[in-house]
């Protein structure tokens, strides 16, 4: 039969559950062979990150939407940290076989990939949450409708909007409405979010101008 | 995922965007 909106949102936290009922609240053996096999091993680095940004998390979800819901923010944030050590698992099988790489100690110690895998992560997580109060008419949530997770976690939007895509290939059993989500944070990003005066996206544009020594003609008038 | 328009380039995945080739 046809799904109702309650139905849909319903079967996205069902799928979400079964996605992470296996996954770990901590990094798995496999993970920690990655972690082993870096230059510099992030180990360390990463689980302190994890607890770090819960505390800012459930801070912030609290103040948001009220210190009663605190604990239904924790609950938030450990569901989503293990679809963050889950998917950067398997973002690293896949760079792997594509690499032939084994070393991904860069990558591993770079912080702007962690959090924009966890505010990915956490943004689907509370995505999947909203749409079902959504659907049942219960306004317990005020807006934590994205771009929140980026401003809590002091995340620029680009930074975000580059993790999005190897997020969707990294983990094929998201379900259409997420991955639907995902794409129109994209959009959000790309419209206007990713055109902030303080964006990294406009250091990339000079690099590749740069790259292409364009840098040194004068720029026709369109511009 | 059909409904998904990827756009990243062969050649072109996490490593490369995060700058960690």
């Amino acid at each position: 039969p046809p799904q109702t909106p309650v139905r849909a949102a319903m079967n996205t936290i069902q799928q979400l559950m079964i996605i992470l009922n296996s996954a770990s609240d901590i990094p798995s053996d496999n993970l920690l062979f990655y972690f082993n096999n870096c230059t510099v091993n992030p180990h360390e680095s990463i689980v302190k990150r994890v607890e770090n940004m819960g505390i800012i998390f459930k801070n912030k979800f609290a103040e948001a939407v009220g210190q009663g819901c605190a604990e239904i923010g924790s609950q938030r944030y450990k569901i989503g940290v293990r679809l963050y050590y889950r998917v950067m698992e398997s973002l690293l099988k896949s760079e792997e076989k594509r690499l032939s790489v084994h070393n991904f100690s860069k990558l591993l110690n770079n912080d702007v990939f962690h959090i924009s895998l966890l505010a990915c992560a956490l943004e689907l997580v509370m995505a999947t949450y909203a749409s079902r109060n959504a659907s049942q008419n219960v306004n317990v949530e005020t807006d934590l409708s994205f771009p929140w997770i980026i401003n809590i976690l002091d995340l620029k939007a680009f930074e975000l909007y580059m993790i999005v895509e190897s997020f969707i290939k990294a983990e094929p059993s998201l379900t259409r409405e997420m991955i639907k989500h995902l794409e129109c944070c994209e959009h959000k990003i790309m419209e206007s979010l990713a055109w902030q005066s303080n964006s990294p996206l406009f250091e990339l544009i000079k690099q590749s101008k740069d790259r292409e020594g364009q840098a040194d003609e004068p720029e026709p008038a369109n511009y | 995922t059909q409904d998904y328009h990827f756009g990243l380039e062969e050649g072109e995945g996490i490593s490369e965007l995060f700058d960690c080739d």
